[in-house]
C-alpha cells in the first residue's frame, strides 16, 4: 500500500542510518536487521556512533543523530575495518 | 585520537607525495600551495619531511576522483563523504583521494581543500578518527574551522607524536626557550625578500639553488622551481652546504662543506668521496670556502674564501700560481663575503646575502644588482 508522507520519511532515514553505520561503524550489511526496530545490535551501533561524535547517546534515530549522519565527512571509517 | 588498527605508521621520515591529477574547481598553483600548507601542518609537529614528485610512484599519491574510482570505496555524489586515504605502507596505501563531486575551494565558500588534505593526510601518516570535536581528526568536516591561522588541535600533536615523535629541534630547545631557536625544520620561502643561498650550481643544463636542507631545481622549461630535501636525492650529502660548481667536462658536480668536499654525477654521489680540501691546494690556513664556480670556456674554477680567491686549472688539475689574490681587485663591485657564485650567458652571478651582483666579465664591472631569489620566479 501507498506509504504516508511520515511513513516514506522514516523509510528514507532508515535507509540513510543503516548506509551510515554499515559505512562507518562497521555494521554487517543485512537488511532484514533494521526492519527490526528493536534489534539490540542497531540500538548498539547507533548509541556507539552517537558517543563517538559527542551526541546525546539515546540509541534512537533522533533529529540531531538524523542531521549528523547528513553533514559532510571524510570517507575514511570511525570504527576499524 | 587514534591510530589504526595494528598501528600502521611509516618507517622512515622523509617521505614523498605527487599531486596526480588537478581538480577543476581551483587553477593548480592553488591546488600545490592548499597540499604544501597541509603537509606544513604535519611537519611542524613531527621529525617528518617531505619532497614533491612529478612521476612515479610517490608514498603518498594524491589524486581527485568522482563515484567509482578503483578502489573499493566508490565516491557518492556531491555532500557526505568529501574525501578519504589510506594508512601507511605500499602501493594504494598512504594514498589521498578527493571526491571531485564536491565544489573545491580555497575559502570556506565550498569545501576548503587546505582543511580537508590536512585531514586526509593525518590519516596517510596513520591517524584514524577522533572523538575530539575541536580536533582535525574528528570526522565531519567543520566549515566554521578558522583557516587563516589555522593549528592543528592537542589531541591531533598527541596522536601523531605517539607515532613519530616530536620535530628534533625541539629536543633541543630550553625549557624555557630564551630566544627564538632556528628549529631547523622550517622550510625556507623562495620568495622571501630576505632570502639568501648557502651554494649555486648548475647541473647538466638546471640550475640548483641550496640552502639549509634544502634546494630548489630549476630548469629552462619549467620557470617554476622544484623544491626538494639534499637527502632526497644525495642520501650521504650533509646540508648547509658552503659551495658548488659543475664540471661540464667531467659532468660532475663538486659539493663543498667545512675543509671536506663530494663529488656528484647525476644522484650519484661518487666513490673516494669526500676529500678534504687541502688536495685541491689550498693553504692550510684555508678551513672552508664560500662560493665557487668553474667557466667551463676558459676551464678554470675559481674558489672564494672571505676577500680572496683562487685559481685552479681544470687542464693540469691543479692551483695556479699567483692565487689568492683580493676579490675586489680582480671583480671591482663585488662585495666579500660571496655566499655562491653562478656562471650563465656570459656573466658571473655572485649572490652575497639577499643581494646577487650580476658582473660582465670582459668589461670588468658589475652591470647590475638584482634581488638573489630572482632567479625562483618570485
Amino acid at each position: 500500500y501507498p506509504l504516508s508522507g511520515a511513513a516514506k520519511e522514516e523509510d528514507s532515514n532508515r535507509d540513510l542510518a543503516q548506509q551510515y553505520l554499515e559505512k562507518y561503524y562497521n555494521l554487517e550489511k543485512d537488511v532484514k536487521q533494521f526492519r527490526r526496530k528493536d534489534s539490540n545490535l542497531i540500538v548498539k551501533k547507533i548509541q556507539g556512533m552517537q558517543k563517538f561524535l559527542g551526541l546525546e547517546v539515546t540509541g534512537k534515530l533522533d533529529t540531531d543523530t538524523l542531521e549528523v549522519m547528513r553533514k559532510p565527512r571524510c570517507g575514511v571509517p570511525d570504527v576499524g575495518h | 585520537f587514534s591510530s589504526f588498527p595494528g598501528m600502521p605508521k611509516w618507517r622512515k621520515t622523509h617521505l614523498t607525495y605527487r599531486i596526480v591529477n588537478y581538480t577543476p574547481d581551483l587553477p593548480r598553483d592553488a591546488v600545490d600551495s592548499a597540499i604544501e600548507k597541509a603537509l606544513k601542518v604535519w611537519e611542524e609537529v613531527t621529525p617528518l619531511t617531505f619532497s614533491r614528485m612529478y612521476e612515479g610512484e610517490a608514498d603518498i599519491m594524491i589524486s581527485f576522483a568522482v563515484k567509482e574510482h578503483g578502489d573499493f570505496y566508490p565516491f557518492d555524489g556531491p555532500g557526505h563523504s568529501l574525501a578519504h586515504a589510506y594508512p601507511p605502507g605500499p602501493g594504494l596505501y598512504g594514498d589521498i583521494h578527493f571526491d571531485d563531486d564536491e565544489k573545491w575551494t580555497e575559502d570556506a565558500s565550498g569545501t576548503n581543500l587546505f582543511l580537508v588534505a590536512a585531514h586526509e593526510l593525518g590519516h596517510s601518516l596513520g591517524l584514524f578518527h577522533s572523538a575530539n570535536t575541536e580536533a582535525l581528526m574528528y570526522p565531519l568536516y567543520n566549515s566554521l574551522t578558522e583557516l587563516a591561522q589555522f593549528r592543528l588541535s592537542q589531541d591531533d600533536v598527541n596522536g601523531i607524536q605517539s607515532l613519530y615523535g616530536p620535530p628534533p629541534a625541539s629536543t633541543e630547545e630550553p625549557l624555557v626557550p630564551t630566544k627564538s631557536v632556528p628549529s631547523g625544520s622550517e622550510m625556507p620561502a623562495k620568495c622571501d625578500p630576505a632570502l639568501s643561498f648557502d651554494a649555486i650550481s648548475t647541473l647538466r643544463g638546471e640550475y640548483l639553488f641550496f640552502k639549509d636542507r634544502y634546494f630548489w631545481r630549476r630548469s629552462h622549461w619549467n620557470p617554476e622551481p622544484e623544491f626538494h630535501l639534499i637527502s632526497a636525492f644525495w642520501p650521504s650529502l650533509p646540508s648547509y652546504l658552503d659551495a658548488a660548481y659543475e664540471v661540464n667536462s667531467r659532468d660532475t658536480v663538486f659539493i663543498f662543506k667545512g675543509n671536506e668536499f663530494w663529488a656528484i654525477r647525476g644522484n650519484e654521489v661518487q666513490a673516494g668521496y669526500p676529500r678534504g680540501i687541502h688536495t685541491l691546494g689550498f693553504p692550510p690556513t684555508i678551513r672552508k670556502i664560500d662560493a665557487a664556480v668553474s667557466d667551463k670556456e676558459k676551464k678554470k674554477t675559481y674558489f672564494f674564501a672571505e676577500d680572496k680567491y683562487w685559481r685552479f686549472d681544470e687542464n693540469s688539475q691543479s692551483m695556479e700560481q699567483g692565487f689568492p689574490r683580493l676579490i675586489a681587485d680582480d671583480f671591482p663591485g663585488v662585495e666579500p663575503k660571496v655566499d655562491a657564485v653562478l656562471q650563465a650567458f656570459g656573466f658571473f652571478y655572485f649572490f652575497s646575502g639577499s643581494s646577487q651582483f650580476e658582473f660582465d666579465p670582459n668589461a670588468r664591472m658589475v652591470t647590475h644588482i638584482l634581488k638573489s631569489n630572482s632567479w625562483l620566479h618570485c
